[in-house]
């Protein structure tokens, strides 16, 4: 069930769902029913984890600065190192 | 530099690779050609050697392909995701995909083959991605010219298979500039409406008041027509423009944007040919002048008048007491000004006319 108890604005959505598509695919972010809220902690812990590898300031929220760098154009070999 | 778990490498140092379609935006002979560029980016500096099949299974399969390819990993249309590749191993590794969904080209106007190709054969060598923002296995797309591996790169691979025993003199470019390195020195500081950039050999840190962590960026992915290396730059908050200086040779941005008809001769500033570079430059919002710092003078620019003042240059040491060395960067902040040299920087009242305090020329940046 989600959880979201007011829906999202249109932008916000889409950027939500770049976002989760983006670790899910590059961070492993696991896939199936999550809460839609970004504050849930897979969703935190992994927005967490590719801020760490770009050097970015690690919040655990999708702010301008880690949205951006989602929207680039990359390889698409997971970031995981060793 | 990151490797794949468990060091994943190729057990034979003759890799074999075949290439088995062609992107249409490309020549064969330039695919062919990338490619093997691309490869030779890495036998370079390894003892691996690479040939080619034309028929049958190869260790390095190379192949385009769009959305879903075969492989359960589909590609996402234009950019966004521009290609793929398996570390070492039997079946599917080392294999490397493009997505034919990207355009294709030699040069920068779209994606280039053989960057992208370099880096995803680094993967296919046993490579993952680098922190390194100037690395080329760095997983972000950026267009640079020149030799496209770092010494992160080179020390990476090496970790792997060794140096080549016949090795080829190459240049690697340097690794980015650790910002707590106590011999940190800058090449330039500028505002830019409200953030403060440093320039530091091919990179920049941005620092913006809600950012704590500087952000490091290269100079190129934001600015491709920059050159690599920035002596002086400023910001001329009245006409919101910022004005970079390398060499003889200045360029005008307006927020990110490059402003047309640049870059222009410096010495439209009025200085004379024999200035062939500028070591700092600051605007000094409050007298609306413009000092160029150049060896052991300054210069002082009018920017409302468009001209340089009359009776320069004068001597930094006479007119900046506590100032008696060359200046690598220069900033003002209300009523302050900083000189940067070498590891220290110098915070210069500019109403008592002297030196207050010293810092560290890395304290800006946290460290």
């Amino acid at each position: 069930a989600h959880s979201s108890t007011l829906p999202l604005p249109s932008e916000n959505r889409d950027n939500y769902l770049l976002a989760e598509k983006y670790l899910r695919r590059l961070y492993g972010l696991p896939a199936g029913l999550q809460g839609r809220h970004s504050s849930s902690s897979a969703f935190q812990t992994k927005i967490k984890e590719m801020q760490r590898f770009f050097n970015l300031k690690v919040t655990g929220n999708l702010d301008d600065n880690t949205l951006e760098l989602m929207k680039q154009a990359r390889c698409g070999v997971p970031d995981i190192g060793e | 530099y990151n490797h794949f778990p468990r060091h994943l490498k190729w057990q034979n140092n003759n890799v074999t690779f075949r290439i088995l379609n062609y992107t249409p935006d490309l020549k064969k002979a330039d695919v062919d050609r990338a490619i093997r560029n691309a490869l030779n980016v890495w036998a370079d500096v390894t003892p691996l050697t690479f040939k080619k099949l034309h028929h049958g299974n190869a260790d390095i399969m190379i192949s385009f392909g769009s959305k879903e390819h075969g492989d359960y990993n589909p590609f996402d249309g234009p950019n966004g995701l521009l290609a793929h590749a398996y570390p070492p191993g039997q079946g599917i590794g080392g294999d490397t995909h493009f997505d034919e969904d990207e355009q294709w080209t030699k040069d920068s106007s779209a994606y280039n083959l053989f960057i992208v190709a370099a880096h995803e054969l680094g993967h296919a060598l046993g490579m993952s991605h680098s922190s390194d923002p100037g690395a080329l296995m760095y997983p972000v797309y950026s267009y640079a010219t020149g030799y496209p591996l770092t010494e992160d790169d080179i020390e990476g691979i090496q970790a792997l298979y060794g140096p080549n025993p016949n090795a080829r003199k190459v240049k690697p470019k340097p690794d980015a500039p650790n910002k707590c390195d106590p011999k940190l020195t800058f090449d330039a500081v500028t505002e830019l409406r409200g953030e403060t950039i440093i320039f530091k050999d091919r990179f920049y840190w941005r620092l913006h008041p809600q950012m704590p962590e500087p952000e490091q960026t290269l100079i190129k992915s934001t600015w491709p027509s920059i050159p690599n290396k920035v002596d002086a730059a400023y910001e001329n908050p009245e006409k919101d423009l910022v004005i970079i200086f390398s060499g003889i040779r200045m360029w005008a941005l307006n927020g990110y944007n490059l402003v047309d008809g640049y870059p222009k001769y410096i010495h439209k500033l009025g200085l004379p040919k024999s200035i062939r570079k500028i070591d700092a430059a600051v605007h000094i919002k409050d007298t609306g002048k413009t000092l160029l710092f150049t060896d052991e003078d300054y210069w002082s620019y009018d920017e409302a008048a468009g001209s340089m003042d009359s009776g320069y240059p004068r001597s930094i040491e006479d007119d900046f007491p506590g100032m008696d060395d060359e200046i690598d960067a220069a900033a003002y902040h209300y009523g302050y000004l900083y000189f940067f040299h070498e590891h220290i920087q110098y915070e210069y009242s500019y109403t008592s006319r002297k030196v207050i305090r010293i810092l560290r020329t890395n304290s800006i940046l946290n460290c």
